[in-house]
């Protein structure tokens, strides 16, 4: 199965 | 106040049709750096950055930072109703909760206004850093080759090594590869492949994304495909030379 992942894993808050 | 006037006003057209149907509800933020947007779709599995530099437009004034909330449907609707040569010149007042849009062309002129949105929205600081492979291409090659794969697969699995960039899917009918090598055009550069890697990388991701991405397409005749080493994939188009439009996409990974 493949998972998918989220946008916001990739970028940090500023 | 905030104002601005785009002589090319199919511009900001083409950027409308590249990204309502990927995020609904936007801000654009409104700054010295320029006329810019960052939203994720409703899913949260892809950003779109959008970035319009104050020396690309014939006027524009900021006199301090707003943020504009704004359906991107509505918006889309109001811009439709403007010629495709027609310049445009957007203006909201301080404090105002509606923005202004106003359509000239030699024949005369109409104004529209929309009513602002507050939306909430986090801004996302971007690593540029970790790219382990940049394809630059030309974006209707890209356009094609989504479209095509999408008839077999629902998932493309991008690998770009030294023999160059494949694309690849699965589906019930069967399997497809279709492989890019570089191929530089001096004469058209535009034409050109030319693939950058560090490292062979390979990872996969949905199509229906892809796809939605390459409603970018009129706006520039070349893509950027870049990789990170974390499997981002980065989707980008400049737009004449006063900014650029960059779709990232969260890889699909296995469970």
């Amino acid at each position: 199965v493949n998972q998918q992942s989220q946008i916001t894993a990739f970028f940090s808050k500023t | 106040m905030f104002e601005l006037r785009l002589v090319q006003g199919s511009l900001l057209k083409k950027v409308l049709e590249a990204i309502k149907d990927l995020v609904n509800d936007a801000n654009f933020d409104c700054s010295a750096t320029g006329f810019s947007l960052q939203a994720m779709d409703p899913s949260h599995v892809a950003l779109v950055a959008l970035l319009l530099r104050p020396d690309g437009f014939e006027h524009y004034r900021c006199d301090r930072n707003i943020s504009m909330g704004m359906n991107l449907n509505n918006m889309s609707k109001i811009l439709k109703c403007g010629g495709n040569d027609d310049i445009i010149t957007i203006r909201a007042d301080d404090g105002s909760d509606t923005v202004t849009f106003m359509f000239e062309s030699p024949n005369g002129s109409a104004n529209f206004e929309m009513n602002l949105m507050d939306i909430d929205s986090e801004h996302h600081g971007i690593d540029e850093s970790k790219c382990c492979a940049v394809v630059r291409m030309p974006s209707s090659e890209f356009q094609r080759i989504c479209k095509v794969l999408s008839s077999i697969g629902d998932t493309v699995v991008i690998s770009v090594t030294n023999e160059g960039v494949q694309f690849s899917t699965r589906g019930d009918i069967g399997t497809a590869n279709i492989v890019c090598r570089q191929n530089i055009n001096v004469d058209k550069p535009e034409e050109s492949t030319v693939i950058e890697m560090s490292q062979p990388v390979s990872s996969q991701f949905p199509l229906r994304y892809m796809n939605s991405f390459t409603k970018a397409t009129p706006l520039s005749n070349t893509v950027t495909i870049s990789l990170t080493s974390e499997l981002l994939l980065a989707v980008e188009y400049t737009i004449a030379e006063m900014g650029y439009i960059r779709f990232y996409l969260a890889p699909k990974i296995e469970d």
